[in-house]
């Protein structure tokens, strides 16, 4: 990726509910369900 | 504008010709899905091929030129690669080095990562969908199980890529998994290169685990934590993990920073295993020998 | 983005897309006034069925086909709330029926007849697979009309089925707002103004704004609806090209910002106007042109 993103991932700033339930449950910690993920997703499409 | 000369395949849900692009004389391959067979209108596969391919230009993923309607049936146009890594590595008389191996790994990932940098899983990495291009480029292809990555509380079906380069996770009947199971397959890839047989070859889904354990050792919740909260889990024979000096035995030709590269990809717990960003930036790709130039590769 | 099919082949300038639906308005009136001329020359009409066929069977004008798009696309929405699709198989339904109405005349397909079309296609391409009987059950349809259309659809959407929504976006948007101004916003109100936010888009997604503008700008406009000083307030934090250093007064920033403030700014208020000018029509008026549109098709009838 060429420019510098217009966005940096704080996870320990961010409060989000519904992640934080997702990723205390057994089902998605075994899968490999990572919150990194998920806001790296979520901010490219907001930056993008 | 496009001919349909040879037939070169047929799948389930579609037909493979060789052709040519008339204005050009480029060489082309017309994948023509037949819509008949399918009751619910349009295939899922076709619709998931259009759907991906159409955002992603990238050399290392086969390019769609082209779709048309054509007789009732949808047409994809697709650039003609005329060959696979499985049938590279099945053809005993082509004799390859480690640094074409790594520079068919440097590509295939180059491709894997294009796709996970737009949020695509792939779901069904293995060596015949690994196309080579007529000057030894590799690109990814058939998208016809692939899916966006989806919403985190969706749930996801398990039952996806071909079993042998099928990751721990969806042996285990993940539903919540990531780009990581893309990984996974590139690893098993990886293996099967420098062997030049199937790595974990299972015979049905029971096996592959059986198999996958045995090679890599069985996970545990202290390296995988909640891996035991799956139903398969506790059905399991323990293995342990082979030894640097086992996996070295079995890999004489790798390097110390290529069996790293591969333990990084077959990582069992999938937050664990390296993405594609890891894999590319690894001391594998740094350490001599460099990859091969693609179109010096046999 | 740049890459995406959604900026390559559906965003266009306010001039363009006039002048796509003009375009697609002409060749199709064209068309009608064939068949009627035809009609008239293969029967021998009276007077009056002629003086009826020139003041009833006339063909619609944009604006009136714009009007009966909306009005059936309003119905997408409502059709695939009422099966309970998620937010983004509801967005990409009403998206491709939007799109078919950019590239066909509702007087070559009747809008009627696409509504269930849609949103089938959309449920296959977000992977939401229902099979074609089980639909045309809860839709109250059937598996040849929804069918019928397909492939067409496919085409009229020039093969592009992945969409950008601007869903994603605001789940972005919230989580950065927490970065940026982080102590000074308090989240159980940042969490009603995702929730009112997120209801919003949808109704933007019937407007224009989806083909003027990217989904963070829609999303971002949609924010400013629900609360302009704040959202300002985190833009001028984001993106202003001077930072206030400790004892208050301005510095330049090191960080040149790709992003113009202003600009970005003036973008985002014209498409929260876009957004507000959504008209609703109204039933009676959609069945008028329903009607006049029928009879267009229909002269014999008439």
């Amino acid at each position: 990726d060429i420019e510098p993103r217009r966005f940096t991932i704080e996870e320990e700033l961010y409060d989000d509910p519904f992640l934080k339930d997702l990723q205390n449950k057994k089902e998605f910690i075994a899968s490999g369900f990572r919150t990194d993920y998920v806001y790296e997703r979520v901010l490219t499409e907001a930056f993008m | 504008e496009y001919t349909k000369e040879k037939k070169v395949g047929e799948g389930t849900y579609a037909v493979v010709y060789l052709g040519t692009k008339q204005s050009t004389g480029r060489q082309i391959a017309v994948k023509e899905i037949k819509t008949s067979e399918f009751k619910d209108g349009l295939d899922m596969s076709a619709i998931r091929e259009v759907k991906y391919l159409q955002e992603m230009q990238h050399d290392n993923v086969i390019e769609l030129i082209d779709i048309f309607m054509a007789y009732d049936n949808l047409n994809l146009v697709l650039e003609f690669l005329p060959t696979d890594l499985e049938v590279i590595i099945k053809d005993k008389s082509i004799l390859f080095t480690p640094a074409d191996i790594k520079s068919w790994m440097l590509m295939t990932l180059r491709g894997v990562h294009h796709c996970h940098r737009n949020f695509i899983l792939h779901r069904d990495l293995k060596p015949n969908n690994l196309l080579v291009s007529p000057d030894g480029i590799i690109k990814v292809a058939d998208f016809g199980l692939a899916r966006a990555i989806p919403a985190p509380h969706e749930n996801l079906t398990s039952n996806v890529v071909t079993r042998w380069y099928r990751a721990p996770e969806l042996l285990f009947g993940a539903r919540h998994y990531t780009s990581a199971i893309d990984i996974w397959s590139v690893g098993v890839i990886f293996a099967e290169l420098m062997l030049r047989i199937p790595y974990l070859p299972g015979q049905n889904d029971v096996d592959q685990m059986e198999v996958t354990f045995r090679a890599l050792g069985t996970p545990t919740d202290k390296d995988w934590p909640e891996v035991s909260s799956f139903n398969s889990y506790n059905k399991l024979q323990i293995y342990p993990p082979p030894s640097t000096f086992e996996l070295r035995k079995r890999f004489i030709a790798a390097s110390e920073n290529a069996l790293k590269f591969m333990s990084g990809m077959l990582t069992m717990n999938p937050v664990k295993r390296w993405s594609a960003i890891e894999c590319l930036e690894s001391e594998y790709f740094q350490e001599m020998p460099p990859p091969t130039n693609p179109s010096e590769i046999p | 983005y740049r890459h995406s099919s959604q900026y390559r082949f559906w965003s266009f300038s306010k001039e363009h897309l006039r002048e796509k639906r003009d375009m697609t308005n002409k060749l199709a009136v064209e068309t009608i006034e064939k068949d009627l001329f035809d009609f008239k020359a293969l029967n021998d009409l009276t007077p009056e069925e002629l003086n009826a066929l020139d003041t009833k069977a006339v063909p619609l004008t944009t604006e009136e086909e714009l009007k009966l798009i909306d009005f059936y696309a309003k119905k997408v929405q409502v059709i695939s709330q009422h099966l309970n699709l998620p937010t983004e198989i509801i967005a990409t339904s009403i998206s491709f029926f939007r799109k078919f109405f950019l590239e066909n005349s509702v007087m070559q397909f009747d809008p009627k007849n696409l509504v269930h079309t849609t949103v089938f296609l959309a449920c296959k391409a977000e992977n939401y697979f229902i099979s074609v009987d089980s639909f045309a059950k809860k839709a109250k349809s059937t598996r040849e009309s929804i069918l019928k259309y397909e492939f067409k659809l496919l085409e009229s959407l020039k093969f592009t089925l992945l969409i950008h929504h601007p869903y994603k976006p605001l789940h972005g948007f919230f989580l950065d707002i927490q970065n940026i101004l982080h102590g000074k916003v308090d989240l159980n109100y940042m969490g009603q103004i995702y929730d009112r936010t997120k209801k919003k888009i949808t109704q933007a997604l019937l407007t224009d704004a989806v083909y003027l503008y990217t989904p963070p700008q829609i999303t971002l406009a949609v924010l400013l609806i629900e609360d302009e000083p704040l959202i300002t307030k985190y833009l001028e934090l984001k993106f202003a090209d001077n930072d206030n250093d400790d004892n208050g007064n301005e510095v330049k920033r090191k960080k040149k910002n790709s992003i113009d403030l202003t600009v970005l700014l003036s973008v985002i208020k014209e498409c929260k106007d876009v957004i507000e000018n959504l008209q609703t029509v109204s039933t009676e008026d959609a069945r008028k042109i329903a009607a006049k549109n029928y009879f267009c098709q229909n002269p014999k009838a008439l």
